[in-house]
């Protein structure tokens, strides 16, 4: 399963 | 003349230089105590020959080893003459005897280590885990975490549309210092946008090295958490993280120098060990 509901985002 | 091989036995061996070129052997071997060297003896190890085998002679307090190093060539158990700790956790000011419960297991991914189960000594007997110098040859191929976490994330792409299928290992944050110890699936149109995989199957193998910049520390993930590990190579009780990348919606609330504190007790450590039991 993937959390696709809470993204990160990273630089 | 003796050669230094990858075989253990042929560094053994007596060979002969032949007058037209190259060597050949009788198969004669040195003598019991010989210096030999083979390709896979890491720097400073000591090796002699025993019947007719070149063997690896180590350091270990605890006997565990075929063939032991004489304690005066090896370094002082600093740990010698301390007092013993109840818990199975370090602490700063006491240092326990450990002694290993388990072969050392390596998952094959760099950077990473090895990991073994180890029981305290004496009146009251706490389990806990140790870092271990991994056999390398033992694995096919080495993995990187970025291998690993686009191993994972290509197979979630077949059945999810949005991922690029390349996976990555990302930085701690406040509210996650565990992060990096999860594979995290890139967006197939945002490179920066990732997604983190749920479940033991989002968790990098045991042993990967989850400290990032932070190089004076040896941090590495068990069972998805990314655990301190003291001078002694257990888990440390208490670890701080100085975080040096923090997640976007974070950045602006918290500046570089952004210090997390992670704890970790006796019955998360046993059930840990549970788990990789």
């Amino acid at each position: 399963d993937i959390d696709l509901n809470n993204p990160i985002h990273v630089d | 003349m003796q050669k230094v091989s990858a075989d253990p036995e042929e560094a053994c061996l007596v060979w002969c230089q032949k007058r037209n070129g190259g060597t050949k052997s009788r198969g004669w071997t040195f003598p019991d105590g010989t210096v030999c060297q083979t390709r896979r003896s890491r720097y400073g190890k000591s090796s002699y020959c025993i019947n007719g085998r070149c063997e690896d002679f180590i350091c270990d307090s605890y006997n565990e080893v075929a063939f032991i190093q004489m304690s005066e060539l090896c370094p002082a158990d600093r740990n010698d003459n301390e007092v013993t700790w109840r818990t199975g956790l370090r602490s700063r000011q006491n240092t326990i005897k450990w002694k290993s419960a388990s072969g050392c297991h390596f998952n094959c991914i760099s950077p990473g280590t090895g990991i073994r189960l180890v029981m305290s000594k004496g009146k009251y007997a706490k389990s806990s885990i140790q870092l271990c110098q991994p056999d390398q040859f033992g694995c096919g191929r080495i993995k990187s975490p970025f291998q690993h976490a686009s191993m994972i994330c290509g197979k979630y792409k077949e059945r999810v549309r949005r991922l690029s299928g390349l996976g990555m290992q990302i930085s701690p944050a406040v509210e996650d210092p565990d992060r990096p110890c999860r594979v995290a699936c890139q967006d197939e149109n945002i490179s920066h946008r990732f997604y983190l995989v749920n479940g033991e199957e989002g968790w990098f193998p045991f042993g990967t090295d989850c400290s990032r910049s932070t190089s004076d520390k040896k941090a590495y993930c068990i069972s998805g958490k990314c655990l301190e590990f003291g001078s002694d190579d257990t888990p440390v009780s208490e670890s701080e993280f100085t975080l040096p990348l923090l997640s976007r919606n974070k950045r602006s609330l918290h500046n570089n120098n952004t210090k997390i504190i992670t704890k970790l007790n006796q019955q998360q450590l046993e059930q840990i060990i549970h788990e990789l039991n």
